[in-house]
């Protein structure tokens, strides 16, 4: 009948991007990209159906509740959308990903852990930003420490990690303390991500590059 | 209960960073 079939005409929100691109600049195959995108669109489907990660979503799929306000979620949300619009794009949800792939090199997840952590973007981790970090993982945790408790805990870690003394802690002080701490960027790896398109195998039968 | 020994290992167990909880069905 000289009709194209619109089963092959694949629509993409805005902010998608090539996988072939996305895996050359990041950790991924591309095959796991297209695996990605199989989780991209539940997510930003999920509350909002425009096919970009609205904040609510993304609290959605970490806490399952889409009013949950937390500080270190905040931060990862903000970190993710590069493009700083209050979305994040597909392009943006590999890029950001692919720093937390096992393969990623580990001076990658430092930066971004310290990223993470510098909450006011001032180049440095201040005391008063740990101790808001501190203050907010307990409340999130319902443990009560006394003031004074917070304090030791804080400054004891300013001790270790501020190594010239000057009341905040760099870069290159982060990255020593992070060599002695190992444990500290455990959560910047995600094994499932090696995983990825055996977790979302349905790609195959949408991809494009399968056709 | 012991004190940990620094902040950031505490922080680093809250639940807004661990984004394995993206990839649970």
């Amino acid at each position: 009948m000289g009709c194209v079939s619109s089963k092959h005409v694949v629509k993409h929100p805005p902010g998608y991007e090539d996988p072939v691109i996305l895996a050359s600049e990041t950790a991924f195959t591309v095959h796991e990209v297209e695996a990605l995108y199989e989780l991209f669109k539940k997510l930003s489907f999920s509350i909002i159906k425009d096919g970009l990660i609205h904040k609510e979503e993304f609290q959605l799929a970490l806490f399952r509740n889409s009013n949950r306000k937390n500080l270190f979620a905040d931060r990862v949300f903000d970190l993710f959308d590069i493009k700083n619009n209050g979305v994040i794009e597909f392009g943006e949800f590999v890029r950001s990903l692919s720093i937390f792939h096992p393969n990623t090199p580990k001076a990658e997840k430092i930066a971004f852990a310290f990223k993470l952590y510098d909450l006011r973007q001032t180049g440095y981790i201040e005391r008063e930003e740990l101790k808001e970090m501190v203050l907010a993982l307990l409340d999130e945790s319902d443990v009560f420490l006394s003031n004074d408790i917070v304090e030791t805990i804080v400054g004891n870690t300013f001790v270790q990690a501020d190594l010239n003394g000057d009341g905040k802690i760099d870069l290159d002080e982060w990255r020593e303390f992070v060599k002695k701490n190992p444990s500290l960027i455990r959560n910047m790896t995600l094994p499932y991500l090696k995983d990825i398109s055996m977790a979302f195998p349905s790609f195959v039968m949408h991809s494009e590059g399968s056709d | 209960k012991p004190v940990p020994m620094n902040a950031f290992d505490l922080i680093s167990t809250s639940q807004g960073l661990n984004l394995g909880t993206l990839f649970e069905k």
